[in-house]
């Protein structure tokens, strides 16, 4: 059945979007059927791979106004879908306070008994977006997801951020999913040229050893690039640093699945 | 009196805290009396400055659990104090809906009546550094704010979101705070050697016009490494580039704010 992935980190602009498209589509070409759900009301997944959101998405799913099949949205990409979602979406952190056990709505929409098409049958592989916080929708993919994947930019700031998200994934695993793992975490942009980068890379590597991924992904204009035109890397310009590193964590990430 | 300028943009990670800390540091350095208000609950502009936040910070101010004078913080650098910030800011958030006009509780404090110290007697400039979403603090700090100082990232995921920004602030000046104005935009890790940053720029700049500050802050690591050491640019390395263009940015803040 599905397996589901949440791409989450509070700290702003550490490619958690960049990483969900292109280990998507990358793991789409290995042949995967994979859905990409866009969590993020910024609905960067979305606009990404040049996609409109359209009259149903995401938060129409949540708030029971479309069904599963109304919102999802094939891609031109070998093996991918989109569940797309735009500014409209702020509004289910909002009504969520309505809503009893808000935290598994996601959950039950996209895993619930008689999700209509089941998405088990449909994917292998579905990835949760998440924005830069810790709110109602970062909870909501947390409880949907089966393992964390946290992209880690290796700057001071954002492993100020990393003992808070970590503790955040252990309440949600103690309270409301039991299931959920941090399946690694991914360091991203690194620049070999600075130090910066190296210090905090040996640090992670030191503190949260086995979770790092071997693979890492370097700062490749290549990668800012390609959402510009609607495409992942893979499909933007495969012979790129960035393309590269997508596919080895691909690779390394069915690696990881299958010693679960 | 006091001018209170909010550093806000929802997209993560396009040098909010950076832009924050370093502005403030260089109008200090230029002998302004300057105050810098941490108003995201990761805490980064009161951590990037080697700062802890303590038992009385932004939250106890927020909840009237504390006075302005048991918040504030002086630092090392010349005209340059801090009201820092914690994780337990993110209280306020989820309290602000049981306050009758929530939106201006951090007006009230900073700049209500009888705010004892007086905010305006002992600073010139107060800067907000917003998290990153458009949430309860952010519109907090808009509505405390006279002007939006906006960093924009030239990458296409940052360009996204610029309309809604704007489309916010001119909701929050219309309903909450008819002073507020966009006091300029500013493009930040510039990198010269790519197309898409200067695309992207020339973008920005026909569409905002004035607005765009003529100072342009480029990709510089000291930038990134200075907060490890809890320093501004300015101390940190007077030399490189990004001091050089926050000193420049904090030239066109004071002309542009003569201006007004
Ligand atoms: N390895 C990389 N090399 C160069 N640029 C990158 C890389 N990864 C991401 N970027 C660019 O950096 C910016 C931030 O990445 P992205 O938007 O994916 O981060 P995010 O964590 O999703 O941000 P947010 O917190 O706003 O959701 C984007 O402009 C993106 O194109
Ligand atoms: N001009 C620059 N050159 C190099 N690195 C930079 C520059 N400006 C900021 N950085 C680094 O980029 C990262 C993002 O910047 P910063 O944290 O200030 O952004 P932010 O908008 O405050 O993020 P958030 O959305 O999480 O609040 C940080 O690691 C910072 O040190
Ligand atoms: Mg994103
Ligand atoms: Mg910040």
């Amino acid at each position: 059945s599905a397996y589901f992935v949440a791409i989450a980190n509070q700290k702003g602009g550490v490619a958690k979007t960049t990483t969900s498209i292109n280990l998507a589509a990358a793991l789409g070409a290995l042949e995967k059927r994979v859905l990409l759900v866009d969590c993020d009301p910024q609905g960067n997944a979305t606009r990404g791979l040049d996609l409109d959101a359209g009259d149903t998405h995401l938060y129409h799913l949540l708030m029971g106004q479309c069904s599963l099949d109304e919102a999802l949205v094939e891609t031109d990409f070998p093996g991918l879908w989109v569940l797309p979602a735009d500014r409209e979406l702020v509004g289910a952190e909002v009504e969520f306070v309505n809503v009893e056990d808000w935290q598994y709505t996601l959950r039950r929409r996209l895993r619930g008994e008689g999700s209509e098409l089941g998405l088990n049958e449909r994917f292998d592989l579905v990835f949760l977006d998440c924005p830069p916080s810790l709110g109602h929708l970062t909870v909501n993919a947390l409880v949907a997801a089966d393992e964390v994947v946290v992209p880690l930019q290796a700057e001071f700031f954002a492993l100020q951020g990393i003992s808070e998200l970590v503790a955040t994934v252990q309440r949600v695993k103690t309270a409301l999913n039991p299931k959920l793992e941090i399946g690694g975490i991914l360091l991203t942009m690194v620049d070999k040229r600075t130090n910066l980068s190296q210090e905090v890379a040996d640090d992670v590597r030191r503190f949260f050893e086995g979770k790092v991924y071997t693979a890492q992904v370097p700062r490749n204009v290549r990668l800012a690039e390609a959402p510009s035109h609607g495409l992942p890397i893979i499909e933007y310009d495969i012979k790129s640093s960035g393309a590269e590193a997508y596919l080895a964590v691909a690779r390394e990430f069915l690696q990881r699945l299958g010693g679960r």
